[in-house]
């Protein structure tokens, strides 16, 4: 889903 | 983590290895834009100041410092080291354009209104954009070196992996990011014109020159 996206790329 | 992913970031940090080797070799920054690799710099430490709120892996914080640490380098080779070669003149791009409008558009669409959220934001949308101080200086001067060329390939490579990394994980892991894929969308479509030239005159083994 797009929501909570954790930011795990460069 | 997957082999396109992978693969992307592989070609970011040789596009950075190039244009780092270009300079120094050559001792000369002579076709580079010092605008866009501010612009890169600025990119770098407004998405990853997220070095001191979250760990994810030992590969995410090597290659984040990197980054840093490298646009940071680039800057001094342009601006201190080097400067007497930069060809400022033809480095006329206005980076307000770019930067202001970007800020705005982060303030405005992003996933959370948080200091650190609207800075990532505001780095993906100004990294989409942070190369058309350098694509001006190629049209410019209507040419640029192969080297450059060569960096600019591996530059545009790495966001376009990314796209294919974006299509698996929305396939197979059901993630997807659409602040991050239409900026990186826009950013890939930006280095098409690009793409066709090195493919056309780059590989035949000609300098990539564009028609009056």
């Amino acid at each position: 889903a797009d929501a909570d996206v954790a930011h795990d790329e460069l | 983590m997957n082999v396109f992913r992978l693969s992307g970031d592989v070609s970011h940090l040789l596009a950075i290895l190039i244009l780092l080797m270009k300079i120094w070799k050559t001792r000369s920054c002579a076709g580079i834009s010092g605008k866009s690799q501010i612009l890169f710099a600025l990119v770098y430490t407004t998405r990853y100041l997220d070095l001191f709120t979250s760990f994810i892996s030992p590969y995410n914080t090597a290659m984040k410092v990197f980054f840093i640490a490298s646009s940071y380098a680039t800057i001094y080779l342009i601006y201190l080291k080097f400067k007497a070669t930069y060809d400022r003149n033809h480095d006329t791009f206005r980076m307000e354009f770019l930067v202001l409008p970007v800020l705005v558009l982060a303030f405005v669409v992003n996933h959370d209104f948080t200091p650190l959220e609207i800075l990532w934001t505001f780095s993906i949308y100004l990294e989409s954009v942070a190369i058309l101080p350098q694509l001006f200086m190629v049209s410019k001067t209507g040419q640029a070196e192969t080297i450059t060329s060569h960096y600019l390939f591996a530059l545009g490579m790495y966001r376009a992996l990314y796209i294919v990394n974006w299509v698996y994980r929305y396939y197979f892991e059901g993630f997807y990011d659409l602040i991050a894929i239409i900026a990186g969308v826009v950013q890939t479509v930006l280095y098409c014109d690009f793409f066709y030239l090195y493919v056309t005159k780059v590989l035949k083994g000609k300098q990539l020159t564009l028609p009056a």
